[in-house]
């Protein structure tokens, strides 16, 4: 089973086209192994990334060297997710 | 005896679970629900459609499929919850009671079953099929790439190692080739509804081009009904339009195929986005999630029915 403890999904507005851009690019370097949830289409509208723990650091540097406005949207991507199991578990029981 | 009472709608399920309910509502609704297999799934899982019909033969039918993107749960759990809810408001919902007493709705809950056996085992974010790609270490086809429409185009991907990958040739997934035959089969298919999450959009064709559909301002008019009437719920605001000028250009895609090949309501929704939980939505969202997503549906299903062509 594939675990994902310390990824983050990162919430990023794009301002124009040129940021945009700049995302696609993140997306497309394979060593970060970024995973867009909502990919990038049009200026401010929202794009989520999954990014994998041992590559945040790295992400968040781009981004605030380009100046990308970004919250995060998950804190521990591994940690919903054991609350998600165990909530079908619990369902399961009753 | 099980009864599809029982079964709690709030609550994720695996395919297997899924499947065995599917059974219980068609023992339940034995003269309205049956449950058909149009294919096999590329690791030989069977490809189920639940079909509510009244009767007639070679009547017009709306489809539906949720969670063609496996990783969507929220999706699947839709179609688990707006299965029920077609069975149970038949005979008592007047809008539901018309549609199905001149058409039949074929419903498709779990769309690409091995990628949703895979998030459920092995990978909770899994989105593609499960198809091996010749000469590549990566896995998998996005089905919503995959068909004849603008295939190999804009916003997909020739790289096998990409969520977006639109895979070797148009129709290569057996999901997706098992729900083009058995449309082009059926040959009355007047609405294809194809559900995802999670952006909260209501669109119609083109993704494939910028160009508007024929049929654009009458799909228009319908999505911003059906969102209206879809926020009159609880609030929840969507947008609407064209998959190309609303989210992105996008080859290949299931609602442009169905347009294309003469399916005049070709929508795909994307249910809600709580902005804190993307695809992993907490279960207690699943039946708000459905309940608000059912009048946009019912809108949708009116429209054709008032509208034959």
């Amino acid at each position: 089973e594939q675990l994902f403890v310390g990824d983050q999904v990162l919430r990023v507005t794009a301002r124009n086209e040129e940021q945009i851009a700049l995302l696609r690019v993140l997306g497309e370097q394979e060593e970060l192994q970024v995973d867009f949830w909502r990919h990038p289409n049009i200026p401010g509208h929202p794009v989520d990334l999954r990014v994998p723990f041992p590559n945040l650091q790295g992400v968040k540097k781009l981004l605030d060297f380009r100046n990308f406005s970004y919250s995060i949207m998950i804190e521990d991507v591994q940690e919903l997710l054991d609350e998600e199991k165990e909530s079908m578990r619990r369902s399961r029981r009753v | 005896k099980r009864s599809s009472r029982t079964f709690d709608f709030a609550s994720y399920h695996t395919i297997d679970e899924i499947y065995d309910w599917m059974d219980v509502l068609v023992e339940d609704h034995p003269k309205l629900v049956s449950k058909i297999q149009i294919g096999q799934s590329y690791e030989n899982r069977p490809l189920y459609v639940l079909k509510f019909s009244t009767g007639g033969s070679n009547r017009p039918a709306v489809w539906l499929d949720t969670g063609i993107h496996s990783r969507e749960w929220i999706t699947q759990a839709t179609g688990v919850w707006t299965a029920n809810k077609i069975a149970q408001e038949y005979g008592q919902d007047p809008s539901v009671t018309a549609i199905l007493d001149s058409m039949d709705i074929f419903l498709e809950i779990v769309t690409n079953p091995d990628g949703f056996a895979f998030t459920h085992s092995s990978n909770r974010l899994w989105r593609k099929t499960r198809s091996i790609n010749a000469g590549s270490r990566c896995i998998g086809v996005d089905p919503n790439r995959n068909w004849d429409a603008g295939f190999g185009g804009a916003g997909s991907s020739s790289n096998p190692c990409s969520e977006t990958y639109h895979g070797p040739h148009a129709h290569s997934e057996k999901e997706v080739r098992a729900i083009m035959d058995f449309i082009r089969a059926h040959g009355k298919v007047k609405s294809v509804i194809s559900i995802h999450s999670y952006s909260q959009m209501l669109l119609f064709p083109y993704g494939y081009r910028r160009a508007p559909a024929p049929d654009h301002q009458e799909m228009n008019e319908l999505a911003k009904k059906a969102v209206s009437d879809l926020a009159a719920v609880f609030g929840t605001k969507y947008t609407y339009g064209s998959i190309a000028n609303t989210i992105y250009m996008a080859g290949g895609t299931t609602i442009d195929w169905a347009y294309d090949n003469g399916v005049k309501y070709s929508f795909t929704l994307e249910l809600r986005d709580s902005g804190r939980y993307g695809f992993l939505l907490p279960s207690s969202q699943i039946v708000p999630t459905a309940t608000e997503t059912w009048p946009a549906l019912l809108d949708i299903m009116v429209h054709v029915l008032e509208h034959p062509y």
